[in-house]
């Protein structure tokens, strides 16, 4: 369960 | 999402939209400060380049394009529209890009989750998002005659990241791996940023007078 990629925020 | 990020987004959304409306109606851009427009096209075109390799969400790509668009918008109106330049205030407006691009720039590419382009640009973002209303603070205090709109629309910026420190304690809370040091702490240099602003709207709120800030 690692981190998914990239930033979801804007 | 939560509701603390959406009402974060929508208040960051609402600010740009007032900003948008005075210059596209009054036709006027008095009181603005063009080098901080200017840090924050930068700063969504360094932190939404992931927008053609990474999709989040259909949310997030009308978001950025909004934001993008907006951002370059404004730096048009006041550059180039014929009318909306002449109420430029060059001289009022005179704190330097650079004094507050290299810093953020150097430190990006030494503090950062990972050492790629894409993130050190992102992290550079972040940086400069942090302290790119110091530039319009600045003109604020300067000119000290603020009108409405250009008192709403800061409030609404510094709301925007008010909400977003709430937004990050909610999902740290409520989300396993939700730890991102890095732009917290840039986060929320950029909120204390706004307190002696808020300070005063809340003052001239409650007087129900004119917005002035202390010479």
């Amino acid at each position: 369960d690692s981190e998914p990629e990239g930033h979801d925020e804007l | 999402m939560n509701i603390f990020r959406l009402a974060g987004d929508m208040t960051h959304l609402a600010s740009v939209l007032v900003l948008l409306l005075k210059i596209h109606t009054i036709k006027s851009c008095a009181g603005v400060s063009l080098k901080t427009q200017e840090l924050y096209a930068l700063v969504f075109a360094t932190r939404y380049l992931d927008i053609f390799f990474n999709f989040v969400s259909f949310y997030n790509t009308i978001m950025k394009l909004i934001f993008l668009g907006s951002s370059f918008s404004i730096v048009w109106y006041i550059r180039r529209h014929r009318i909306v330049r002449r109420s430029y205030d060059k001289d009022q407006d005179t704190f330097r890009h650079l004094f507050l691009l290299l810093p953020c720039l150097l430190l990006a590419l030494v503090i950062n989750e990972r050492f790629t382009f894409k993130e050190v640009l992102w992290t550079f973002s972040l940086y400069l998002e942090a302290v790119a209303i110091l530039p319009q603070l600045v003109l604020l205090q300067r000119t000290r005659n603020i009108d409405n709109l250009t008192g709403q629309y800061v409030f609404l910026l510094g709301a925007y990241r008010a909400l977003y420190i709430l937004n990050w304690i909610y999902r740290y809370f409520t989300e396993e791996h939700y730890v991102h040091w890095i732009t917290w702490i840039a986060g929320t240099i950029q909120t204390l940023l706004y307190g002696d602003f808020f300070y005063y709207y809340f003052q001239s709120w409650k007087n129900n007078v004119r917005l002035e800030l202390p010479a």
